[in-house]
């Protein structure tokens, strides 16, 4: 039994300013760091045009399906966020290992030739962001300590 | 009649939490990884 | 007004400076290299030399990031993107300098220097947005202040130990500074103010990871009141605007997050919210008294022959954190309420008692609904402690012949239609999970109905019950348990009203319902 009740002069400007604002909504990428590599496109995308997000996309088993070259894109490419973590994370169950000496990278390619508790002598293979593609490098020692 | 609470891209069935992808009041869906600032060890922000 | 001479250029000098460190390689991944050197700065410039300086510099530093981004949205000739990282490239920097000041003011262990420090700041901020909103109208642009406060909100809260150690007065700061700037204080910037509020990381903090838990909820709460009440008079009319469905949608999302995430927070506060939501916003309140502790099962409604007397939970009475008995004013009337309570005089009260409720005789705005709401739980939370000081507990029985009925009955007979509305409407807002109010209300629900001296007080109570049920869900279990034995009970001789009856459309849906209950 209420029904309509006309706007007061206050409440009348208020609806007037707030449609205004309605005109340029915060963009959900406001709320965010600025991603140098791969800004998000502010410009509204129609649902339909958004690719469908598959289920548990921000599961680790999801990511660990993903291929090495996707893995070492999304993690170069989308740093600081969850996803370069949860790729961070899938590269280790690829027997990949982060040396934070070298800010590297790095998978044993063969048994090494000398293991101390220090480090171990090998060949290990490391992803290389300049080329894109996993190179080798012979004779390199694996110092523990760095390791993350 | 209000509107059916199920279609505003929310999954309220998650055993989950929501509030940590909530993307925001006017977003159809939830955040996805790239979206979240997460806090990595320094030595992973190569760039 | 009246700084400094030279102030102004010299804030900007700074500012560019630091933009440039910020942005340079060597400034180091946390700008701490270049924070120091900078403070050198600073002090050599002698900003920091007194308090009052302190906040000019931080003010003009505001103003001088706001002008640079209404120029950048003024070109139309960049894109979105452009124009966001333009804006972005000057903002981030001055927010990262306002987090260093703020962690190292002062020495690690003294927090009150950070703390007042960030006070500050956020108020020169809200300060400078509420100066501009009024000074430019429409043209007024959220994006400087929205991506200040989101991204001071994440810097503050890294995982850091000098600022975990300071988080609670850090988060209360932010609660502050957004209550200041509240849609009904700055409505162009509400859709950036509900953002902010609903970010991830704040309500992470204020919900869920405060040292004490609920020390963030009642701020939360009056955060919520805020854009409740600001909603309250769009949504009056049932034909929402474009922009207002949109806010409205928005808050419906954030409160679907908070059902789900956090129903006892709701459970704790729903009087409050719900003392603010319009009454025709039905869905909204639903979704409010529909959240029930996580820990509790809740028998199916529909259960044939369910005992709800036996169910263990249905004694116990709700955490109610709103202070409802002070919102019985004034003072003289709630003596008088408490003398009729107890003694059942003066016996003019009840006559008396629709005269302290109305307020006007404008249609629609006849009755002061918030006493409404605190006189109906207050009876009913009297009533519930008298009959427990007997030794006994809720039912159809033990709520009559009192003095709380005689006020319950004395309002369903002698209110108006719109005033009765109110009062059922207060009535039925306790419809919720199994507890004491709301086995003692749904009890007062069905005694009005069967002991209503007219059809027009059933058929308003079956209103009431029916627009809260034919809504789409969720619907409070309360409800749904009330309704059932309205219909299903016989002694209520429910099947038996015209009104039941009154178009086909309402007898099928009478029947559907029934048919689901038996």
């Amino acid at each position: 039994p209420l029904g309509p009740q006309p706007l007061s002069k206050d409440h009348a400007y208020q609806l007037a300013m707030m449609e205004a604002a309605a005109h340029h909504l915060p963009h959900p990428s406001d709320s965010e760091r600025l991603r140098h590599y791969l800004p998000r496109n502010p410009c509204p995308t129609p649902t339909y045009h958004c690719p469908a997000m598959p289920p548990h996309m921000d599961s680790l088993d999801f990511y660990a399906r993903l291929s090495t070259e996707a893995l070492f894109f999304i993690f170069y490419y989308q740093e600081g966020t969850k996803a370069q973590y949860l790729a961070a994370k899938a590269l280790k169950k690829q027997s990949w290992r982060f040396h934070t000496k070298y800010m590297m990278w790095f998978q044993r390619h063969e048994e090494p030739k000398t293991i101390t508790d220090e480090y171990e002598q090998g060949t290990y293979i490391y992803f290389d962001y300049e080329k894109w593609g996993q190179r080798k490098k012979e004779g390199f020692t694996f110092e523990y300590r760095y390791l993350e | 009649l209000g509107s059916d609470l199920t279609t505003l891209g929310l999954n309220l069935n998650s055993p989950e939490n929501l509030y940590g992808t909530f993307q925001s009041p006017w977003a159809d869906g939830p955040c996805r990884p790239q979206d979240i600032d997460f806090h990595v060890p320094s030595e992973y922000l190569t760039n | 007004f009246d700084d400094p001479p030279g102030l102004q250029d010299k804030t900007e000098y700074l500012l560019r400076e630091w933009v440039n460190m910020y942005h340079s390689p060597a400034g180091g991944r946390d700008s701490t290299k270049a924070f120091s050197a900078f403070v050198n700065q600073m002090h050599q410039q002698g900003i920091l030399k007194t308090d009052d300086l302190i906040t000019r510099f931080f003010r003009i530093c505001t103003e001088l990031c706001v002008k640079l981004c209404y120029h950048a949205l003024s070109e139309q000739a960049h894109t979105a993107t452009l124009t966001r990282s333009k804006c972005f490239h000057t903002l981030d920097a001055f927010v990262r300098l306002i987090a260093l000041l703020v962690k190292h003011s002062g020495d690690a262990a003294n927090s009150v220097t950070k703390i007042n420090l960030l006070n500050k700041v956020l108020g020169i901020v809200a300060g400078v947005l509420l100066h501009d909103h009024e000074k430019r109208g429409s043209d007024f642009q959220q994006l400087p202040y929205h991506r200040i406060f989101i991204m001071l909100l994440l810097e503050l809260n890294a995982p850091e130990h000098v600022l975990e150690t300071i988080n609670f007065q850090v988060m209360t700061a932010f609660c502050n500074a957004f209550h200041v700037l509240r849609p009904s204080k700055a409505p162009g910037f509400v859709y950036s103010w509900l953002e902010l509020i609903s970010h991830r990381i704040f309500i992470a903090r204020m919900l869920a990871t405060m040292p004490q838990q609920k020390q963030g909820w009642p701020m939360y709460a009056q955060l919520l009141i805020d854009i409740f009440k600001f909603v309250t008079p769009f949504l009056r009319n049932a034909d929402l605007s474009k922009h207002v469905s949109l806010l409205y949608k928005g808050t419906l999302r954030l409160l679907l997050v908070l059902l789900h995430d956090f129903p006892e927070f709701l459970c704790d506060y729903h009087y409050g919210f719900c003392d603010v939501i319009p009454p025709n916003c039905i869905q909204m309140r639903n979704l409010i008294l529909s959240a029930f502790p996580r820990n509790m099962r809740l028998p199916d409604p529909f259960t044939p022959n369910l005992k709800v007397d036996m169910l263990s939970d249905i004694t116990q009475p709700p955490r109610i954190l709103t202070n409802f008995a002070a919102m019985i004013q004034p003072v003289t009337f709630k003596k008088e309420l408490d003398s009729y309570i107890k003694t059942r005089s003066p016996v003019t009260f009840l006559s008396e008692l629709r005269g302290h409720l109305q307020v006007s005789h404008e249609p629609g705005q006849r009755y002061n609904v918030p006493l409404m709401n605190a006189l109906v739980l207050y009876v009913g939370s009297q009533a519930i402690a008298y009959i427990h000081s007997k030794g006994s507990t809720p039912s159809m029985n033990t709520i009559t012949h009192s003095s709380h009925m005689d006020i319950f009955q004395n309002l369903a007979v002698d209110l108006d239609t719109e005033g009765r509305y109110l009062f059922l409407n207060a009535v039925a807002n306790q419809l919720r999970y199994p507890n004491s109010h709301t086995h003692y209300f749904s009890c007062t629900l069905l005694y009005l109905f069967a002991e209503a001296n007219s059809e027009a007080i059933q058929e308003q109570i079956t209103r009431v019950l029916l627009e809260r049920l034919i809504v789409n869900r969720p619907h409070p279990w309360g409800l749904l348990i009330t309704f059932i034995e309205l219909i299903r009970n016989p002694s209520f001789k429910f099947w038996g009203h015209d009104f039941v009856h009154c178009a086909p459309e309402i007898e099928k849906l009478f029947d559907t319902v029934a048919r689901s209950c038996m």
